[in-house]
């Protein structure tokens, strides 16, 4: 499984939180507008949080910015 | 199996429940409006609880705010 | 395999039912009007009673109250 | 696999059957009327009976009252 | 893999057909009219027999009774 | 895999054929009118086949009797 | 995997060829019209042939007379 | 995976070409008008060549004579 | 996996390429206008190149000669 | 799982990042205009992250540049 | 998981990448006008770069060159 996030801003954060009995972020990348990332839920990301304006491509659908 | 949240308001909350023969939460995370979590079903969590005005992407359909 | 709920009033009860020879409650989640709970089926729940108004996302469908 | 059971008045009956060479009942859930019962095939359960008035909800469709 | 049969009349039969070199009957399930079944094929039962006035819900279709 | 036999008229037969390097008869099912059978292919039975006029709902389709 | 075949005239051929280095008959079921068989590949069987008038139903469709 | 030839004229060839390093004809069918074969891919044949005019039924369609 | 390639004139050319660290020709395969390849991948052959006019059934569609 | 990129200008820039505890970029294919790649996800890739103008054909839809 | 590359002028290059922790080109193939070619990715495959005007046939839709 995975998904795609493409930034719509600068400054969008994308944070990789860690599988476990612990829910902590392990990783942050930053994308700026317009850079497109491909991720997949791993042995390591059990769950990803999203800040900034951002189109998400997911099995469940698109996710466009509130407003659209 | 994965789902995506969108909080629509601020402090909404996403508490995971523990798998096993006791249930209780794991964890508690806050989205702010705008925000995106993308979460699976995992070894430790095997039942999700939200809080708060969201939007939920299933493979079941995409669940709207109450009155939308 | 997961199902969603939604509580359309308050006070929902969501029963966990144990896996086995046995069928007893093994949990009862109360849910308030508007609260979201995702879950499985696990090793250690094999079937769930819901008592309440609620809005129920399953594989065979979307079940809505009564008289909707 | 699983199915879902809604009463559809008081006093529904739902009994889960044995699996193995014999055939006899294991269990017997009452359900009254709205509520709601998500269940599993199991490994003690391989066939299930129901009495009342009810909607299941399976893989081949939706079983709605007779004369619906 | 399961089906579904609901009774239309008093008195319908299923028979559990035995699975292997041999074939009999290992169980007779009388139904009343409106009861449903809903049963697996199993590691003991590899074939089914119906008498009666059912409607059959079944992965190639609905079978309904002759004339209607 | 499993299919579905209706019987149209009585004395329907319906033969199970042996798995393995030999192919003979093993059992061979009367149906009367009305009678339904659901049945799968299994360690004993590789092939089937069936005298008589009868409706078979099968993967491939449904299978009316000619001039239908 | 399997197909269904069904004779429109008497004295129809259905030969199993083996599986193997060797490419052989192993079986000739003689159909007569309006006779319906059900059949598996196998571990003996990787090959058919039919000879005569019939309807055979697969995964890739149904095949008809030709001229029909 | 199996696929379906009908032959439309007489002396149509269906080749097996053999599965390894190697690749050359381990076997040849005759078949004359009318004639259906059913074949799958096995542990020795890995290619198919087939001479003559022919409908063959594949999962990726079906190719009917070259003009039709 | 597999796929079809139908010659559309003489002098087709059907090349088998190694799998493996090395990529070389090891089968090439001669058909003439209407002669029909049906292919699988195998564990000797991870890509084939084909040169003059043909179809080519695959599972992303068919290709048409050009200007077709 | 694979997806494909084709650069829409000169100097697109494809990163590769590492699975594993540690989040970096491993490899960098640069792209001109009309170069396409097909990439999957591996054992050392679990997210790539990609800038300029692209477009992106995933199993969650075709990503065009922004303003298309 | 395989693609098809059908080249739209001579001299196309289609290159294989290493699978692993080193990405660099194992296989340049080359193609002329009208020549097509299936690839699958493999152990020693995991992504592919293409020079060149083609069409490029995926499970994610059908890349025809800029312009089309
Ligand atoms: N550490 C948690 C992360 C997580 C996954 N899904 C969740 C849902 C809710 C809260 C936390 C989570 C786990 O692996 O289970
Ligand atoms: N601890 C429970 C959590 C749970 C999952 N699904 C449920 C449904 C109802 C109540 C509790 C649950 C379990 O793993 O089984
Ligand atoms: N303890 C039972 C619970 C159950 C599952 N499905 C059922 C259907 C009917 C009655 C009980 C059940 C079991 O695991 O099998
Ligand atoms: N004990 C039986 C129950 C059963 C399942 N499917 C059936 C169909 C008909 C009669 C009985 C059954 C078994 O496990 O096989
Ligand atoms: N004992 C038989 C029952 C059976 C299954 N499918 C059948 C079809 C025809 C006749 C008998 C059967 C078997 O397990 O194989
Ligand atoms: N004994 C044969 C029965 C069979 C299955 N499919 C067939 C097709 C044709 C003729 C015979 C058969 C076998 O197991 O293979
Ligand atoms: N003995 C052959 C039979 C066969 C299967 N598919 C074929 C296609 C062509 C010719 C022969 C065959 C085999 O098992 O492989
Ligand atoms: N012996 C070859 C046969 C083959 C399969 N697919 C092919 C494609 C092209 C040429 C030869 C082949 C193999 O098993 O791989
Ligand atoms: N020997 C190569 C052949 C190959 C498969 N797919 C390719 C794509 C591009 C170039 C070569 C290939 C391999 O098995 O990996
Ligand atoms: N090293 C991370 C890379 C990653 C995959 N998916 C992600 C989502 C968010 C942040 C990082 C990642 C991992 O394998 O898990
Ligand atoms: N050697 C890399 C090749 C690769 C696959 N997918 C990629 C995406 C981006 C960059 C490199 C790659 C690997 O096997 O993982």
């Amino acid at each position: 499984d995975y998904f795609v996030i493409r930034a719509l801003e600068n400054g969008v954060q994308v944070f990789g939180m860690t599988r476990g009995q612990e829910t902590r972020f392990h990783h942050s990348e930053k994308l700026d507008k317009g850079e497109i990332m491909l991720a997949q839920f791993t042995e390591h990301t059990s769950a990803i949080k999203i800040r900034g304006k951002v189109e998400v491509y997911t099995k469940h659908g698109t996710i466009l910015p509130l407003g659209n």
